[in-house]
């Protein structure tokens, strides 16, 4: 998991295109 | 159904599908349509393309680790809106965006791409291959022009280009995938939606396979992005380190 942390918060932020 | 993996599926479902998709890659294009044209397919002018090539081979490399973090980031946005894909168990999430991620993103940049002046839109305006002379990859970056170009000469519509996307992001075939069945099933709807989009679209028949031959093509320019990124890190172990964006070394393994 520490390996791809950011990868992991991407997937699950409920992010919209506008908050990119 | 043909095949274990191959799911029955109604034609019902298969437009479902091919909404949600298609759906989900205009919410996550990162520019649509309409804010492309209005960008007026400006080039660079020669002092400009000048600039580019004066810069430092790092900081090149660093600005366009900057571009193509970016567009990932949509990418890994559009693969979270595929219906099935959240479904996945977390580690396969994971290969098939370490995996894929780039390659939507060089199947999109046809979208952004001028065939007729060999231009691709990058920091503002658009630019031909020798904006990246300092990269010291003109190989890498004229197979990246041919890819695009060739992809344009399909004339893609945006829910073709957004189920073709979906295909290729769904790749069962990727090392380490833990539940390799449900991202076969996955890949095989998704297919059965192209298929059926192609048809109603009364494309050719051959289409599909040149779509096919576009996915080794895709893995080639990946596997030699990454030769390229491990040569420079083997001169700049540093600039890597400290200034590459982190997704980007997630990705890529830098």
């Amino acid at each position: 998991k520490e390996k791809h942390k950011i990868l992991h918060q991407l997937l699950q932020n409920s992010s919209s295109p506008v908050d990119l | 159904s043909n095949g274990d993996a191959s799911p029955a599926v109604s034609m019902a479902e298969l437009d479902h599908q091919a909404q949600i998709i298609s759906k989900s890659h205009l919410e996550t294009c990162q520019y649509l349509r309409e804010e492309l044209q209005q960008m007026s397919w400006e080039n660079f002018v020669q002092d400009e393309v000048e600039n580019y090539q004066r810069k430092p081979r790092e900081v090149m490399w660093q600005l366009c680790a900057v571009k193509i973090t970016e567009a990932i980031q949509y990418v890994v946005e559009f693969a979270k809106r595929i219906d099935g894909f959240m479904d996945l168990c977390q580690n396969d999430q994971i290969v098939l965006l370490k995996a894929g991620s780039l390659e939507v993103v060089f199947v999109r940049m046809c979208r952004m791409f001028d065939s007729q002046n060999n231009a691709v839109y990058f920091d503002g305006k658009f630019a031909g291959p020798d904006v990246f002379r300092a990269l010291g990859c003109d190989d890498l970056i004229a197979s990246v022009f041919d890819f695009a170009k060739s992809m344009c000469s399909l004339h893609l519509s945006e829910d073709e280009l957004a189920l073709f996307s979906a295909f290729v992001l769904l790749s069962a075939d990727r090392s380490w995938l833990q539940e390799k069945l449900q991202v076969e099933k996955l890949q095989q709807k998704t297919q059965l939606a192209l298929q059926h989009v192609l048809q109603k679209n009364q494309r050719e028949d051959e289409l599909l396979n040149k779509l096919r031959c576009k996915v080794s093509a895709l893995r080639s320019l990946c596997s030699r992005h990454t030769e390229k990124l491990s040569a420079f890190r083997a001169v700049y172990p540093d600039i890597v380190g400290t200034r590459f964006p982190p997704l980007y070394k997630e990705l890529f393994g830098a």
